[in-house]
């Protein structure tokens, strides 16, 4: 474990603990896209099929389980919740995201670390989580304004991935046997992803406006 | 050093 990595986890948690924070206190999920969170999802628990298998730390275990136990929580108040339902975007949010799902499980099934099941799956959600905010930023590009949590939220969920790739370049120097270019080109990819609207972002929070993504 | 095949990463 590195300071990169540890924060990167860090950052990650605080951005679902923002989006919880979102949905618990204004009872909405509006700005939110339900696509995203089910992409998260399946990464959740197509990455961590090792949870009950492979036992690396209780840190490592703890965080999957909040991982896994979020991501199908929020999934289930945007479906299921009587209030918070009522203010999904159903009509903004049309991303056709099982695409996603099936190019990154045929990338998975051509570009793998070794041809087993389980690694299959890691490498297909590797692959996923770095396409899984689209639908959300295809959601806040047509809403137009985001609201602060929002905001917040996919911030610290591009910033943490951004952490993940110091970590990379901190354990490829550190350690002689470290390679994993699965993670790092499609890490690149996700952080890449994620540029113009941190560029907005930072914009916003310069001129201390709303963050407004043009349409 | 764990071989690369045990994912240690979140």
């Amino acid at each position: 474990m590195n300071v990169f990595r540890f924060a990167g986890d860090m950052t990650h948690l605080i951005s679902i603990l923002v989006l919880l924070l979102k949905i618990y206190t204004t009872k909405s999920c509006s700005g939110i896209s339900l696509k995203t969170q089910e992409l998260y999802a399946v990464v959740f628990v197509t990455r961590y099929l090792d949870l009950v298998t492979d036992f690396i730390s209780v840190y490592n275990t703890v965080m999957k389980v909040v991982f896994i136990s979020s991501s199908l929580a929020i999934v289930w108040c945007i479906r299921r919740h009587k209030v918070v339902r009522r203010s999904y975007d159903k009509e903004l949010d049309t991303f056709r995201h099982w695409l996603l799902v099936g190019a990154c499980a045929v990338l998975a099934l051509v570009v793998h670390e070794k041809f087993s099941f389980q690694e299959v799956c890691w490498a297909f959600s590797i692959y996923l989580e770095a396409v899984a905010i689209l639908p959300q930023l295809v959601l806040l590009q047509r809403s137009g304004n985001v609201d602060n949590l929002t905001g917040q939220y996919v911030f610290f969920l591009g910033a943490y991935r951004a952490f993940y790739i110091l970590n990379w370049i901190y354990r490829y120097y550190s350690e002689q046997h470290f390679t994993r270019w699965i993670s790092c080109v499609s890490g690149i990819v996700q952080t890449a992803l994620y540029a113009d609207f941190f560029y907005y972002y930072f914009i916003s929070w310069k001129n201390n406006s709303k963050l407004q993504l043009p349409a | 050093t764990e071989p690369s095949s045990v994912k240690d990463e979140l």
